[in-house]
């Protein structure tokens, strides 16, 4: 079992979510801001099976679009998602 | 050491943390917002020592209540909460 | 590779967010709630290299203040930062 933690522009975070619901994964949103650029973004935590995080990592790269960064954002054009996966010990419905 | 994320209903997020309070745990609320109802939850963080973690379950368990949800919300009742519990190689004060 | 999840005063969150881009580091702020005096705190997420954290938790501490806990905080003084690590398996910009 994983956590997956992903940060997306605002402006991806529906189709992301929807595309995840769609494939009958679990999502949850939480409004953040980028350190950098000082903008709100959206932070997903999806709860997922273990063989299951390349499928929720190829749904989140298709459905996020590449955004144009403000040129001042430093040489490397912003991602569509930064993306932590994090390995759980226990996954429960209480 | 453990940090155990749990997302619980808003209506169930101040019992929970008193209850946790009360039996000396720490704990940080975020604002969540569920992918598939769209509607406002309540994430919990809550770091505590390994042998802690039954007694913090425990607490949320009997503290949120099995929300009735909407009937389109799928075959699956609603859990009381949803928890993630990960490994921490580090816990601070700092 | 490791998430360094650390809470800090709002009062303290542009310095040390500042510091920590200054230093080359990425960052995501999320707005968070303390359990105990229910006011608000800040949240922050920064990804690094294994060979960064104790860099990362340096620039946290010397730049996050020790707040002056209002006296009913009990015997302990609030730190100027909670902070947790955890490894990461992945950590991937899509
Ligand atoms: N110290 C720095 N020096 C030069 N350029 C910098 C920089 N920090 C960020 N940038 C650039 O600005 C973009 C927006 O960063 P921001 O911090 O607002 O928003 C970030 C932040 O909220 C999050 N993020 C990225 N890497 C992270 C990490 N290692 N830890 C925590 N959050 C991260 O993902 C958002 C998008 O990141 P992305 O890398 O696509 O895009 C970044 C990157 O291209
Ligand atoms: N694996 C996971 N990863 C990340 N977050 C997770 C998660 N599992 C649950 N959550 C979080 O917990 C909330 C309650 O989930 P629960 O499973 O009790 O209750 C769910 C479930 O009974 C149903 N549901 C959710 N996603 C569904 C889907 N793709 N298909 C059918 N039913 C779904 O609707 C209820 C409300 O879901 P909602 O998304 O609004 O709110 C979810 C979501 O915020
Ligand atoms: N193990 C953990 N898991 C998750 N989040 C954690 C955590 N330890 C600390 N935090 C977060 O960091 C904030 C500051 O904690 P600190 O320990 O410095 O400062 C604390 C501590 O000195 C005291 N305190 C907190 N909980 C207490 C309790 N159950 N009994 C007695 N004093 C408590 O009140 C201050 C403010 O606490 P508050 O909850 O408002 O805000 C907390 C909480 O949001």
């Amino acid at each position: 079992k994983k956590l997956i933690i992903a940060v997306v522009q605002n402006e991806d975070a529906d189709t992301v979510v929807d595309a995840l619901l769609e494939d009958e994964f679990r999502a949850t949103r939480l409004a953040s801001t980028g350190g950098f650029l000082r903008r709100g973004n959206t932070t997903l935590m999806v709860g997922a099976q273990d063989d299951q995080v390349d499928r929720v990592l190829d749904l989140i790269r298709s459905n996020a679009r590449n955004q144009n960064a403000p040129a001042d954002a430093a040489e490397q054009q912003p991602a569509a998602a930064t993306v932590f996966v994090l390995d759980l010990e226990e996954y429960q419905r209480l």
